[in-house]
């Protein structure tokens, strides 16, 4: 699914360099789902902007789906994503001016398919996280919690072939992050979806296949 | 410390209204440190910007370090709120424009205190928190913990005799989230602050003196 081979990222602010990444060789296979863990600012929300194919390394080679992807343009880049990829973001990036519905409608509009079909599949999504009531709130009128099940139902609304999810449960209660938990199982059992999870929660890591450990942008173990 | 007598507070959405919190009676004993639970949506952030003088109940009273603070102006609730509360939001509020060190100065600049004072202050707080070598940085070229960290170190500089947690540990790791907790435990024992902190962990709430459960905008157990 996602193969990164030999992948470096520094950051530069100011005088400071950081190597976020450092010599990374990772391989997803098509419907594995792997656990990513590691202390605060080790690397791994980099890592899944470099899957997700929303930011370049700056050294090593990406394959995603068996496509070489280095020299695509960033319209083509744009499209495979958007046909491929569900993004659970760690600070969730809501747009505040649409409505809940909207929001979670954004990953359908790149797509052929009737507004009823949409609004048939938003609803199953909200359905999935308990926030249909909230369909026409805007996001800064919702609990913290609510935003990360928003930005979950956009994620996952689109059948993406690879679920990429930053801390999905990072403000939800036990119960929640349990149901969360699940959506992303049958997801991954029933729709054949890769998932890479990013999670802090080593009991959620134990339903996941194998543990990516990550320490000051090294894999270890 | 703090105390909410009969507080009702309700939201109007286009057609909904969400009763957020019902008949809520809470005291805050001074020194006392109390955790919050509950599930996804059922008040704890409403909770803490009603105790934090952030936002007006629509029914019920406040009294506040021994004052009754219904009919103080906006001015003077601002004021009584630099100089007592600290807060950790759970969405953090850091402003992008501003470095690290600019942002945790914040509540310093409302009190007398020479620049090298200041400074002095905001290096043991980012110190305590481990993001002295981030102090040049802006908030959006932190990861989401370290973000959080910042939140954390802006709350706690200004030595604060009530400090408000909205899940201050949501998006670091085991071993992070334990040297938050210490930070708390320590301002609370050695400082005398009063700590009302939410939270979805219950190893953490085992740390605190009693536990205020929420269910649907009221108070259970
Ligand atoms: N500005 C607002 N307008 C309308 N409804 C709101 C607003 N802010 C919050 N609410 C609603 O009030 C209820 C309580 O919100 P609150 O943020 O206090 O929940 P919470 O317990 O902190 O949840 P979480 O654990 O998800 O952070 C939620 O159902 C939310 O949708
Ligand atoms: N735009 C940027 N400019 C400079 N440095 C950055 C930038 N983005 C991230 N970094 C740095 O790169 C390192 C890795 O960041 P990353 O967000 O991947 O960490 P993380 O493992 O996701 O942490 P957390 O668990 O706290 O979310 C951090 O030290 C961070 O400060
Ligand atoms: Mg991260
Ligand atoms: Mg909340």
């Amino acid at each position: 699914m996602v193969q990164l081979e030999n992948v470096d990222k520094v950051y530069q602010t100011d005088r400071i360099e950081t190597l976020a990444l450092s010599n990374v060789n990772i391989t997803i296979e098509d419907g594995e789902f792997v656990a990513v863990m590691g202390p605060s600012g080790c690397g791994k929300s980099t890592l899944l902007n470099i899957m997700g194919l929303l930011d370049a390394p700056s050294k090593g080679q990406i394959q995603f789906d068996n496509n070489e992807i280095n020299g695509w343009s960033d319209r083509k880049l744009a499209r495979f994503r958007n046909e491929t990829v569900g993004f659970i973001f760690q600070s969730f990036h809501l747009i505040n001016d649409l409505t809940v519905f909207d929001n979670v409608e954004i990953p359908l509009l790149y797509r052929r398919m009737s507004a009823s079909e949409r609004k048939k599949r938003i609803a199953e999504a909200l359905e999935r996280v308990s926030l249909i009531s909230r369909m026409k709130h805007r996001p800064s009128q919702l609990s913290g919690g609510q935003q990360q099940r928003v930005a979950i139902a956009r994620a996952i609304v689109g059948n993406p072939k690879l679920l990429l999810a930053d801390e999905p449960t990072g403000n939800l209660d036990s119960q929640m992050g349990e149901d969360i938990m699940s959506i992303l199982l049958d997801l991954n059992k029933n729709s054949g979806a890769s998932i890479v999870m990013v999670t802090h929660d080593s009991r959620l890591a134990e339903n996941t296949e194998r543990v990516i450990h990550l320490f000051d942008g090294r894999q270890v173990s």
